[in-house]
C-alpha cells in the first residue's frame, strides 16, 4: 500500500557514488594483516570442488587427524593463525616438543640414556624446516629450559 | 593548509625512512627498537615541536601513503591485483604501526589522557582526509587505503597488551565517533568498507562480546541505525539495483550473526532499528524482531491449544532502550494525549490526531512514521499499566472501552490505508518474543478485528482462519487472488 | 523479494558463536583457521 516514492537528488548522487564503490569491493585480504605464505586469496574454483571449509576444520580433533608433514606445513607455513596454533597443540598430542631455541620440533626416537631434572641426552628426530625433512640426531642434549 | 615550506619535503622523507625500518628483513616483527631512533629523528627534523605541526605531518603522512596507493591501482601496467594489494599494504602498515607505537608511547606509561588525545587526533585526520578525498574524487574514489588504515589500527590496538587495555574502551569509543562520522550517507562511496570496517569480527567481538556490562552497545547501535538509515531511500523501492542488493545481503549476514550470537542486543534495540527500516522491508524488519533471550525457551506456536495467557513471560515488560514519550513531539501534542490518556479531554483530540500525523499528501509519504511508531508504543505501555493499576492482565475484555482503544480505534477507522499500514506496522512491531508488549498488542490487533466494520480494515490485519477469513469476499474477489491466498496459506498452516 | 538467508554462507545452526570466524559482509564463507590471527607463543614466529 505504501507505493513507490522516488529517489531525492541527494539519494540519487548517493547511489552514483555507491554504485562506482561497487566496481571496488573491498578485497578479502584488505581486512587481514599480511601473510607471508598464504594470503586470504580466494580463487573461483571449479564448483565440484569443495567450496566451504569441512565441517569442524576449526577444531583439535580434525587437526589431530591431520599427518605429521601436513602439521608441520601448517605450523611454519601459517604462523601467527589459530592454524598454527592447532597444529601445535595436534604436534603435542603426538609427543613432539618444540625446542625455542632451535625453534624446531624435536620427538624421542629412543628412551634416552640421561633423564634429570635439567635434561635428557638420547637420539632425536627432529624436522629441520630449512631442508624440510626429518632428521636424527644421536646424543643429543635436549634441555628442558628451552622447552616449550 | 599552508604547510611550513619543506614539511612536505620532510615529511616525505622521514615516512619513507620510517617504511624502509618497517618493511626490512633484519628488524623482524618487533620494530619498537627502531622506534626510539626514529622517533629523535622527528625530533631532530621538528616534527614533534608543537601540536599543529604534529597533525601537519600525520595529514601529509596519510595523502602521501594513500597516494602512493592509487597510484599503485591505477598502474595499468601491472594488473594482477593480488600483487599489487600486499605492495600496498606494506606502505600502509609501516604507516599505522608508527602510529599506534606514537599512541603506546605517548606521554607516560600510565597517562591515557595522551594517547587517546593523540588516536582522536589521527582519527580525524584520517577521516578528514577521505571526506575531502570522496568529494574530490567522487566516483574513482578508492576505499582501500582507508579502510586498510583503519582496519590495521584497530588491530594494532586490541593487541593483548596491558597499555592498551587501558585504553580500549577509549578506542573503542573513538573508533565509534569516527565510524559515526563517516557513515555512508556521509560518505556513500565508502560504504562497503564502512560497512566491513563495523562487522569485523574483532571489532564485534570488542564491541559487544568482551566490553563488560554492555557499554558499547549503544554505540554499535547507532551505527547500524546510521546503516539502516542509508539504506532506507533505496530498500523502500523493492526493485533493488546490484550496489544495493551487494549491500542488502551484506547487512543481512551481519544481522544473521548478531541474531545468532547477541540476540539480547537485537532484543535490547529493535525499536530504534525497525523505526528506520522501511515498513515494507519485511525480511530484515522480521530477523531483527525474531531476536529472543537465549535465557527464554520458546513456546512452539503450532501447538494446537497453545494458552499464551499462562506463559509466565506475558507479564514482564520487555527492555526498551530508546526514551519513547521523548519522541512524541510537538510538545503541546504530547500534553493533549496525555491528558486525553488521563480524562479522554479535549474531545477533539482523537478528531485531530490525523492532521498530527499527517505531514504531506504525496502517496507514499503521508505520514510521521516516527511518531506513529512513537504514539503506538507510548499508548500501548501506558494501557497496560492501566490495566495492571486495576490488578487485571490484558485480555479481549480489560482493553477494551478505554482512551488508549479510543485512539488505536479511531486511527483505524480514520486513517487511509497507506496510514493504516503504517499504524499496523508499528503494531506488528511489538509482535515479538513473549512480553507483556506482545500480548497486549496482539489482543489489540484481535479486538480491533473483531470491531473493525470494513472487510479492508480485516484484511489488513490477518488471514487466520479461526476468523472466518474464506468467507470474505475479498478472498473471492478474483481467481488468481483466491490461488494465491490458498497457496500462502497451506505454507503456513 | 527478500534474500535466501539460509544461502547467505553462515552456519546458523553452530552451537558456538559466529563471529569470532566472520568472513565480513561480503564473504560466502567463514574464515578458515589460517585467516584469523592467533596470539601463539613469539618463539612460534619463526619468518
Amino acid at each position: 500500500p505504501l507505493g513507490a516514492v522516488p529517489l531525492q537528488k541527494e539519494h540519487q548522487q548517493q547511489f552514483q557514488l555507491m554504485e562506482a564503490a561497487y566496481y571496488h569491493m573491498p578485497h578479502p585480504s584488505d581486512t587481514e594483516r599480511i601473510r607471508t605464505y598464504l594470503p586470504r586469496n580466494p580463487c573461483n574454483t571449479p564448483s565440484y570442488y569443495i567450496q566451504a571449509p569441512l565441517f569442524n576444520s576449526d577444531t583439535p580433533e580434525f587437526y589431530q587427524r591431520l599427518g605429521t608433514e601436513t602439521l608441520f606445513f601448517v605450523f611454519y607455513y601459517m604462523e601467527g593463525t589459530k592454524a598454527q596454533y592447532l597444529a601445535a597443540k595436534a604436534l603435542k598430542k603426538q609427543s613432539w616438543r618444540f625446542h625455542t631455541k632451535y625453534m624446531m620440533w624435536f620427538q624421542r626416537h629412543e628412551e634416552p640414556k640421561i633423564i634429570n631434572e635439567e635434561y635428557e641426552q638420547g637420539t632425536y628426530i627432529y624436522f629441520d624446516y630449512e631442508k624440510w625433512g626429518q632428521r636424527k640426531k644421536e646424543g643429543f642434549t635436549f634441555e628442558y629450559k628451552y622447552l616449550e | 593548509y599552508e604547510d611550513p615550506p619543506g614539511l612536505v619535503e620532510k615529511t616525505d622523507f622521514l615516512l619513507r625512512e620510517w617504511i624502509n625500518i618497517y618493511n626490512s628483513q633484519h628488524q623482524g616483527r618487533d620494530s619498537t627498537k627502531a622506534f626510539s631512533i626514529f622517533v629523535h629523528q622527528m625530533n631532530v627534523h621538528g616534527i614533534l615541536k608543537t601540536d599543529d605541526l604534529i597533525t601537519r605531518f600525520f595529514r601529509l603522512s596519510t595523502q602521501l601513503c594513500v597516494e602512493t596507493v592509487y597510484r599503485a591501482l591505477l598502474d595499468k601496467s601491472n594488473a594482477n591485483m593480488t600483487l599489487i594489494r600486499p605492495k600496498c599494504y606494506h606502505t600502509l602498515d609501516a604507516f599505522v604501526r608508527l602510529v599506534s607505537l606514537l599512541v603506546k608511547h605517548s606521554g607516560d606509561a600510565n597517562n591515557t589522557t595522551t594517547k587517546i588525545h593523540l588516536l582522536n587526533k589521527v582519527l580525524g585526520i584520517v577521516a578528514g582526509c577521505l571526506l575531502q578525498d570522496h568529494d574530490t574524487r567522487t566516483v574513482d574514489f578508492q576505499q582501500m587505503p582507508y579502510q586498510r588504515i583503519f582496519t590495521m589500527l584497530f588491530l594494532e590496538l586490541n593487541a593483548p597488551e596491558p597499555i592498551l587495555e587501558a585504553i580500549n574502551l577509549h578506542v573503542l569509543t573513538a573508533y565509534c565517533h569516527t565510524f559515526h562520522i563517516l557513515r555512508p550517507s556521509k560518505a556513500a562511496g565508502f560504504c562497503y568498507a564502512w560497512l566491513e570496517l563495523i562487522s569485523h569480527r574483532v571489532f564485534i567481538g570488542r564491541m559487544l562480546a568482551t566490553t563488560p556490562q554492555q557499554k558499547c552497545w549503544s554505540l554499535y547501535a547507532q551505527l547500524l541505525v546510521d546503516l539502516f538509515r542509508y539504506l532506507a531511500p533505496f530498500l523502500r523501492n523493492a526493485e533493488l539495483a546490484k550496489p544495493v542488493t551487494m549491500l542488502y545481503k551484506g547487512t543481512l549476514r551481519v544481522l544473521l550473526v548478531l541474531l545468532h550470537d547477541f540476540p539480547e542486543f537485537l532484543c535490547d534495540y529493535y525499536y530504534g532499528f525497525c523505526d528506520v527500516i522501511p515498513p515494507n522491508c519485511i525480511q530484515m524488519r522480521n530477523l531483527i524482531l525474531s531476536a529472543f533471550p537465549r535465557t527464554m525457551r520458546l513456546p512452539d506456536p503450532f501447538i494446537p491449544n497453545l494458552k499464551v495467557d499462562m506463559l509466565p513471560e506475558i507479564s514482564y515488560a520487555p527492555r526498551i532502550n530508546t526514551n519513547i514519550s521523548l519522541t512524541i513531539s510537538p510538545a503541546q501534542f504530547k500534553k493533549d494525549l496525555d491528558s486525553y490518556l488521563k480524562a479522554r479531554a479535549p474531545v477533539t483530540f482523537l478528531s485531530e490526531l490525523r492532521s498530527n500525523l499527517q505531514i504531506s499528501n504525496e502517496p507514499g509519504v503521508r505520514y510521521n512514521i516516527s511518531l506513529m511508531n512513537a504514539l503506538v508504543l507510548y499508548v500501548g505501555t501506558q494501557a497496560i499499566a492501566y490495566i495492571r493499576n486495576k490488578g487485571l492482565t490484558p485480555s479481549m475484555s480489560t482493553i477494551a472501552h478505554s482512551a488508549h482503544m479510543d485512539i488505536f480505534q479511531n486511527l483505524t477507522v480514520d486513517l487511509d490505508t497507506e496510514g493504516r499500514y503504517l499504524f499496523f506496522n508499528a503494531m506488528a512491531n511489538q509482535l515479538r518474543y513473549p512480553n507483556s508488549h506482545t500480548h497486549y498488542f496482539s489482543c489489540t490487533f484481535l479486538y480491533l478485528f473483531a470491531e473493525a466494520n470494513t472487510e479492508v480494515i480485516q484484511e489488513q490485519i490477518t488471514r487466520n482462519p479461526t476468523y472466518k477469513f474464506w468467507q470474505h469476499q475479498f478472498v473471492h474477489c478474483a481467481p488468481e487472488i483466491e490461488k494465491l491466498f490458498e497457496s500462502v496459506a497451506r505454507s503456513c498452516f | 523479494l527478500g534474500q535466501d538467508l539460509t544461502a547467505l554462507g553462515l552456519n546458523l545452526n553452530s552451537p558456538e558463536n559466529l563471529y569470532p570466524s566472520f568472513g565480513g559482509p561480503w564473504a560466502d564463507h567463514p574464515c578458515r583457521p589460517q585467516d584469523v590471527d592467533f596470539h601463539v607463543p613469539p618463539e612460534y614466529l619463526i619468518n
